[in-house]
């Protein structure tokens, strides 16, 4: 009842790369939908949609023409970007395959505003997340699938081909795992959050390097409904550099490692908690598990009135990754020289939140592959796996898939890995089991 | 549907191209309102 509980966000809908059709309805009516592991709700437009130009691009649902709908009217409000999409709930049969599950709640949208769903090749979303995040209660469908015994296991598995041109896209399988679709074993993890297909997953590789920021743990949410690559900046960062990513540079970050750069060392170096030394040297307060921002906009010394200029918000997280960038390069036993050159030149690459990073497409095969530690294993994407080529031939544009999203604990640090990690990997989300499956896509 | 009792969905892929790469033309402001929106897609407003 709360707000909260009655909006689920929709993401950059451009993230949502794969689709496929569905039928609402007797006779069905044909829509396509992305099937989003990351939402919980099944939403398409309604033909009572009149306002919004996006509805007059998409197929509408007309209730009308169903026999097997039922009314619901509870209203609904699916928050995207800059508005928001709304209707009412409705209730009819959905037609996923061959399957036909009954009494479905779903809703019919009446207002899509803005530009960003004119184009769009899909009509709606079909959430696949947990219970615990439908919007308005209402049961996902694949909840109602397997409660009224329509598949065989309490799994289903995504295939996302990434490869060739004019190929099948991908395929979703209810019901269990595709045996064509995967090499060897998967690699399972047990999911540690329900509403989404939450699991915890440990380091992050550059090369064959680990970053160090991961290695106690890191949560990652498996999601299908988003295309990019999502983690902490910190790492990101470290990513941007390695590959040759378009970043902006940061001053707070350069105003730490130029002021306290040494003294983090020194302090790394002599043995300190690295999540204690922002604290020790007064950039953050210490809440007893990490630092935190200690809300100072700016602090004047006021015996000659000058503005030390560096100590605002944004000067606690810069202290922060400066330590877990120059802990990973003394791990690597390069000279502290070396080390404050990085952790400078880092600050120039700082990803935009939610921004495309561009590289240049020529030193793609140059790039060192970048990998994720699950289940103790060892997950590689190499970097024609994880950048994007956007247009052809010369005119190609090459965009990393890595973005940068900044979740404190007690939730974070958190991952999404979207297509650009379900691509490679085949992956199996085990609703019975409560666990999520990793094995080498074929 | 196939004979081993599993439930198959084809999946078409949208091709990136300049002109659906809506992202890419996005000012700071509706990174922004993005970044809000992904965070209450995963219910982490608050803690940003």
């Amino acid at each position: 009842g709360s707000e909260e509980t009655d909006i689920v966000a929709l993401k950059n809908y451009m993230d949502a790369q794969y689709y496929g059709e569905i039928g609402i309805g007797t006779p069905p009516q044909k829509f396509t939908v992305v099937f989003d592991t990351g939402s919980s709700n099944l939403w398409v437009p309604s033909a009572k949609c009149y306002f919004s130009v996006a509805c007059y691009f998409h197929s509408k649902y007309k209730s009308g023409d169903s026999s097997t709908y039922k009314k619901n009217g509870k209203s609904a409000s699916i928050q995207y970007g800059t508005g928001a999409i709304s209707g009412f709930f409705s209730n009819d049969n959905v037609q996923v395959g061959h399957l036909v599950v009954k009494d479905q709640d779903f809703i019919e949208a009446t207002k899509e505003p803005g530009v960003t769903f004119v184009a769009a090749k899909f009509d709606g979303i079909l959430g696949l997340g947990f219970k615990e995040i439908s919007v308005g209660d209402a049961v996902p469908v694949w909840y109602n699938m397997v409660k009224q015994g329509l598949i065989q296991d309490q799994v289903f598995s995504f295939w996302l081909n990434r490869n060739i041109e004019g190929e099948v896209g991908g395929e979703i399988v209810f019901g269990g795992v595709d045996p064509n679709h995967y090499k060897g074993k998967h690699t399972y993890v047990p999911v540690t959050q329900k509403g989404y297909w939450q699991f915890d997953m440990g380091d992050v590789l550059i090369g064959e390097k680990p970053t160090g920021y991961c290695a106690g743990s890191c949560a990652a949410i498996a999601d299908s409904g988003t295309s990019l690559l999502a983690g902490p900046t910190t790492v990101i960062t470290m990513i941007n550099q390695a590959i040759g990513a378009a970043g902006v540079a940061n001053q707070e970050c350069k105003a730490v490692v130029q002021q306290y750069g040494q003294t983090i060392i020194d302090l790394l170096v002599s043995g300190a908690q690295p999540v204690k030394i922002c604290s020790k040297i007064g950039l953050c307060a210490f809440d007893g598990t990490h630092g935190v921002s200690m809300g100072i906009e700016n602090v004047a010394d006021e015996s000659n009135g000058k503005s030390s200029g560096i100590l605002h918000g944004a000067t606690c997280p810069a202290c922060e990754m400066a330590v877990v960038w120059m802990q990973n390069q003394l791990m690597d036993n390069q000279t502290q020289d070396r080390i404050l050159n990085y952790a400078d030149q880092l600050c120039d690459r700082m990803p935009n939140p939610m921004g495309e990073s561009s590289v240049d497409c020529k030193n793609i095969s140059s790039m060192p592959p970048v990998s994720f530690t699950i289940g103790g294993k060892v997950f590689k994407l190499t970097p024609d796996e994880y950048i994007l080529k956007v247009g052809e031939g010369s005119e190609a544009q090459c965009i990393s898939g890595f973005t940068a999203l900044d979740v404190p604990p007690p939730r974070g640090p958190l991952w999404i890995l979207g297509d650009v990690f379900m691509g490679r990997y085949h992956t199996v989300f085990d609703y019975g089991k409560s666990r999520v499956g990793f094995a080498e896509a074929a | 549907a196939s004979d081993d009792g599993l439930v198959r969905i084809g999946l078409k892929k949208m091709k990136l191209d300049p002109n659906n790469r809506l992202a890419g033309q996005l000012d700071s402001k509706d990174r922004e309102a993005l970044r809000a929106s992904m965070a209450k897609k995963y219910r982490f407003h608050n803690d940003l």
